[in-house]
């Protein structure tokens, strides 16, 4: 396991010794590996792996100190540092419409996530969820089930997502609804005529919070769906699904460090109780163990 | 010949990225890596020649057998939200446009609008669909889709289950009760067992399949979602630990979005 490898590696670092070039090599090595596997992105590796290097390098090792826990140290901070600070998430602003956007691939979680986000601020506000999907077969159904069965009201036409979304402020407005939560369809970055629907949305209903709904299992390609969806939308945060499965979630790393935005919220299961805040020290651990 | 071998290192060092950013494993990388340099030594073609080779001969023969005269039953299942459903809906429409007659099975009977989604589908393909209306359990459509399907002499049964982790034991389970009554109520059907897989998926994917495959065994993969720009590079970090094939790749959201695995374009587009 990657503790015990970086105990290995500085086995013969003594006392007062420097932490130097040479037995950091196999050290960075394991972390390299590690990170890779557990899907953060290559060339985010390369940049963490060249900053623990400069970082580490010259680090006088103190009688005291264990080296391993020192390296283990840098590495640890390094990956808070690329996590970002906490992230204080989304909150409802009293005596206004919030308006909350979901966006994302196809299957990563943005229907489902639309129920749970309307529970999770049940006792702070009045949701309304609004079905925006007009093409995934049973898309609205599937939401109208969600809404109904946890009481919350549910809005969707036979009309293009802008107007859906565009009446849907108005029908909040009229029914004392302070916070709408839109869910749209799932869209390949790549799709300018569904990217620009987006914009469309935005540029329409001026959302207050633009999530960016990615699944936990994600590989390499996230970076730049992440990258596109931000350019498209400049997005507020994201909000990483199926956080419940073995995935080690590289992804929240090389989103955060490609987009600079943070992981908000967290899907932890198919229940709309499943959500949850995201703390950066749960990747930490479950990145390097 | 110094200069030659400078010029194969930079070509390693960039197919090794490629390979990873393609979301190949760091061990299978380096595994092909590995092969490539033994090959190096006997075989004086272009390197990226000898690298397409090397994966190619790592990635299993199609081995599908859905013939009609006899009931073929295919068996989809995998991780939420990869495309099972969807997936259901072209190979319903790819087979019955082979003149195959079909049954769909709902077995998906938990998640919301699960079954209305399948229903939307087997509509539009025109074959006939088994569900139940209101609460029910997988096991009990799978029953009356396989009695169905017998006495109606269809071709082919496909059934669609509720996507699961693989690290939910009760979910696991489940699914291996669900295979059992499909072994041993359709004794004399040829069955297949499908993983879809999402090709956007990273390294998980490899503990998804050997989950899978442990508990219910995997006959092949539907790589979903290859329109994407993720490359889709598990499939070869599976072919290479559980010798699994792709089968068929999803290329879009419709219909016709379906098309036979080819390794040799698969491979193309790694390096593209
Ligand atoms: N285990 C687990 N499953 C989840 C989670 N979030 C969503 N799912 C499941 O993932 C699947 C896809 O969820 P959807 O909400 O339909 O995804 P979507 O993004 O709306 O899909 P499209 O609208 O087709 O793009 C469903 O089976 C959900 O139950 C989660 O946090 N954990
Ligand atoms: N771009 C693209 N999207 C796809 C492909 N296959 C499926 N999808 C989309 O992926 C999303 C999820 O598809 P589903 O068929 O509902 O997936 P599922 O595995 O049945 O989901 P659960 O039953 O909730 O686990 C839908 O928006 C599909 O349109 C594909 O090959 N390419
Ligand atoms: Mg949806
Ligand atoms: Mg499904």
């Amino acid at each position: 396991r990657l503790q015990e490898k970086i105990k290995d590696v500085f086995r013969n670092l003594s006392g007062s010794g420097k932490i130097s070039e040479k037995n950091i090599e196999d050290g960075i090595r394991e972390i390299k590996l590690a990170l890779l596997e557990a899907d953060v992105n290559y060339k985010v590796v390369k940049e963490f792996v060249d900053e623990i290097k400069r970082e580490s390098i010259g680090q006088k090792v103190i009688s005291n100190v264990n080296p391993v826990d020192l390296f283990y140290k840098i590495v640890y901070e390094k990956i808070k540092e690329y996590l970002g600070p906490e992230n204080k998430g989304f909150d409802i602003k009293p005596g206004k419409t919030n308006i909350v956007m979901l966006v994302g691939l196809q299957g990563s979680g943005k229907t489902t996530t639309a129920a749970k986000l309307a529970y999770f601020f049940k006792d702070k506000a009045s949701p309304l969820i609004v079905g925006a999907d007009i093409y995934r077969p049973a898309a609205k159904e599937q939401l109208r089930n969600l809404a109904v069965s946890n009481n919350f009201a549910f809005y969707t036409e036979d009309k293009d997502p802008v107007t859906i979304c565009k009446n849907a402020i108005n029908y909040a407005k009229k029914n004392l609804h302070n916070l709408v939560i839109l869910d749209t369809a799932g869209r390949l970055h790549i799709d300018n005529e569904l990217m620009k629907e987006l914009v469309d949305i935005k540029k329409a209903v001026l959302p207050d919070y633009i999530f960016f709904v990615a699944d936990a299992m994600v590989g390499q390609s996230i970076v730049d769906v992440a990258k596109s969806f931000d350019e498209h939308l400049d997005i507020n945060g994201v909000i990483l699904t199926k956080f419940d499965s073995d995935a080690k979630g590289g992804a929240t790393l090389s989103i955060k460090k490609v987009t600079g935005k943070s992981i908000s919220f967290i899907g932890v299961g198919e229940k709309i109780q499943d959500f949850e805040v995201f703390y950066p020290e749960r990747i930490a651990s479950r990145l390097i163990g | 010949n110094l200069f030659k071998s400078d010029i194969t290192e930079e070509i390693i060092e960039k197919i090794e990225e490629d390979l990873i950013l393609s979301d190949v494993s760091v061990d299978t990388t380096l595994k092909i890596i590995k092969r490539f340099r033994e090959e190096r030594k006997k075989n004086s073609r272009e390197p990226i020649e000898i690298f397409k080779n090397i994966i190619e001969e790592i990635m299993p023969d199609n081995n599908l057998k859905i013939e009609k005269g006899r009931l073929n039953i295919i068996f989809v299942f995998g991780v939420n939200g990869v495309g099972k459903t969807t997936t259901i809906a072209k190979l319903a429409k790819f087979y019955k446009d082979q003149g195959f007659s079909i049954t769909l099975a709902a077995a998906d009977t938990y998640r919301s609008g699960a079954v209305d989604q399948i229903s939307v589908w087997a509509e539009r393909v025109g074959v006939h669909l088994v569900k139940h209306e209101g609460k029910s359990k997988p096991s009990a459509v799978i029953f009356d889709a396989i009695d169905s399907a017998i006495a109606r002499e269809r071709d082919l049964l496909i059934v669609d289950t509720a996507g699961r982790l693989h690290n939910r034991e009760n979910l696991i389970q489940e699914l291996e009760k669900l295979n059992k009554i499909l072994k041993t109520k359709a004794q004399d059907a040829y069955k297949y067992n499908l993983l879809v897989l999402d090709a956007t998926t990273g390294q998980n994917a490899l503990q998804q399949a050997k989950t899978f495959s442990e508990h219910i065994g995997i006959d092949g993969i539907f790589l979903s979602k290859i329109d994407s720009t993720a490359k889709g590079g598990i499939a070869i970090t599976i072919a290479n630990e559980l010798k699994i094939p792709v089968v068929f790749v999803g290329t879009g959201e419709k219909l016709d979005d379906i098309e036979d695995f080819d390794k040799k374009d698969f491979v193309e587009s790694i390096f593209e």
